[in-house]
């Protein structure tokens, strides 16, 4: 474990954190993409299955727990708890765009061509694009509010200090994986665009629609 | 294939 990846971790739980208390508390989902929430999860799912298979830490054991709990809470609050609010109609990025690459991508390029390791490689896949349906329905409805650009902020810090803990482990450990490395460059180029936004328009974000 | 990397990270 190295500051990089604790912070990453952190900064990925904050943006979690982040966007459930906003749904929570303003009881709405308006401009929430509840296709990448049920990507998020599907990301979880699949790439948490070793945690009843092999135990690596506490902190890896817990940290899995609260990232399957809180992003099926997420999901739920949408498309459940607060589906009244939930914008259907600018939630229409067509997942299955990227279902089906990244399912096809992942039984030709993996570790092992084994249950777990596909499914392992499928969520690291998904991960990079999951976040589409939101930055579209962004685009779409041409603004975001304070709060989601706070959440995506979050999630792209996270990337960006997943990449520095590569650098670093390769220099430490000279541990590098490749599959995650690449997977996690592409996603965190998606935030770039968004980080120039954030920055040069200050928490508003209109999108040029 | 190369063998599977320890799967430490989150």
């Amino acid at each position: 474990m190295n500051i990089f990846r604790l912070a990453g971790d952190v900064s990925h739980l904050v943006a979690i954190l982040i966007l459930l208390m906003k749904i929570w508390r303003s009881k709405s989902c308006a401009g929430i993409s509840g296709r990448s929430q049920v990507l998020f999860a599907l990301v979880f799912t699949t790439r948490y299955l070793d945690l009843f298979t092999v135990y690596i830490s506490a902190y890896n054991t817990v940290m899995k727990v609260v990232f399957l709990a809180l992003s099926y809470a997420t999901v739920y609050l949408i498309y459940m708890r607060f589906r009244n609010s939930y914008d259907s109609e600018n939630d229409t990025f067509r997942v299955e765009f990227l279902l089906i690459p990244v399912i096809g991508l992942s039984f030709l390029e993996n570790y092992a061509f084994t249950p777990l390791e596909i499914l392992w490689t499928f969520s690291i896949f998904l991960e990079s694009v999951a976040i589409m349906p939101q930055l579209f329905m962004i685009t779409k409805t041409g603004e975001a509010e304070s709060i989601t650009t706070h959440y995506l902020f979050f999630l792209g810090l996270y990337r960006a200090l997943y990449i520095a803990n590569w650098v670093w482990r390769y220099h430490t450990e000279g541990f590098y994986d490749q599959i995650a490395i690449v997977s996690g460059v592409v996603q965190t180029i998606f935030y770039c665009d968004f980080f120039y936004l954030y920055v040069t328009r200050g928490e508003e974000i209109r999108t040029p629609s | 294939d190369d063998e599977s990397k320890p799967k430490d990270e989150l």
